[in-house]
């Protein structure tokens, strides 16, 4: 459905941002890297199904293998920053400062409790999902710190909430025309965009209003 | 019927 494509294409779109911005400009200003760390875990743990060869489609594997990808080359460049550009590596791994335990302990008991069954499959995939739904908090965190974010971090998160915001009519449109209601999903889902709400109240605000960005 | 589904979203 409309909803579920254009989810992806923005989830997709996030990436882009991030991946073409730092090739290109060799600035990793304002992103945090323990919160793309927690999305290359996110997508390893989740996709892990590719593995068993149950493939569901020619897009959605090839969706999984690019998710996995990009992610990686996103830490990849970071990395390549801290022998370009030092002291910009240095100012960004300063203020990363959320401990990031408190979000994988936590994801981890929340697996143990809220799965479909207990194998390592379906323990990982639930765990992807609880720490998918808090894995910018890192950022958030970073932005509010600094209460300034650039056009690269604003874009970048936007794409990314507009995604999970997508993904919730596309849940309402299966559960009447499949009668799908996978509750895991539906619950960690919300519990992200939750997270985001308070985000795009301010960028809706400041950046479509065409002031600056600016958190509290 | 949860489970059927499980693995088909991205």
């Amino acid at each position: 459905n409309i909803f579920r494509i254009l989810g992806d294409l923005s989830h997709l779109a996030s990436i882009v941002i991030l991946l073409r911005t730092v090739q290109k400009t060799r600035q990793v200003d304002g992103i945090s890297l323990k919160t793309q760390l927690l999305y290359v875990l996110v997508f390893c743990t989740r996709y892990l199904d590719l593995l068993t060869f149950r493939w569901k489609s020619v897009y959605n594997t090839l969706m999984k293998m690019v998710f996995i990808g990009a992610s990686v080359r996103v830490i990849q460049l970071i990395q390549e920053c801290k022998t370009r550009n030092a002291v910009a590596y240095k100012d960004m791994m300063a203020r990363d400062t959320f401990q990031i335990k408190y979000l994988v302990g936590p994801c981890a008991i929340l697996a143990l409790v809220f799965n479909y069954k207990f194998t390592v499959l379906e323990l990982c995939w639930s765990f992807s999902l609880w720490l998918e739904s808090v894995a910018i908090l890192p950022q958030l965190f970073m932005l509010s710190r600094s209460g300034k974010a650039g056009t690269l971090t604003t874009h970048y998160i936007f794409a990314l909430g507009l995604y999970r915001a997508l993904y919730i009519p596309n849940w309402i449109w299966r559960y009447y025309t499949e009668g799908r209601l996978e509750k895991l999903s539906v619950f960690t889902g919300l519990l992200q965009t939750a997270l985001y709400s308070d985000f795009f109240y301010i960028y809706y605000k400041k950046v479509i209003k065409g002031a600056g960005f600016e958190l509290p | 019927q949860e489970e059927k589904f499980a693995h088909d979203e991205l």
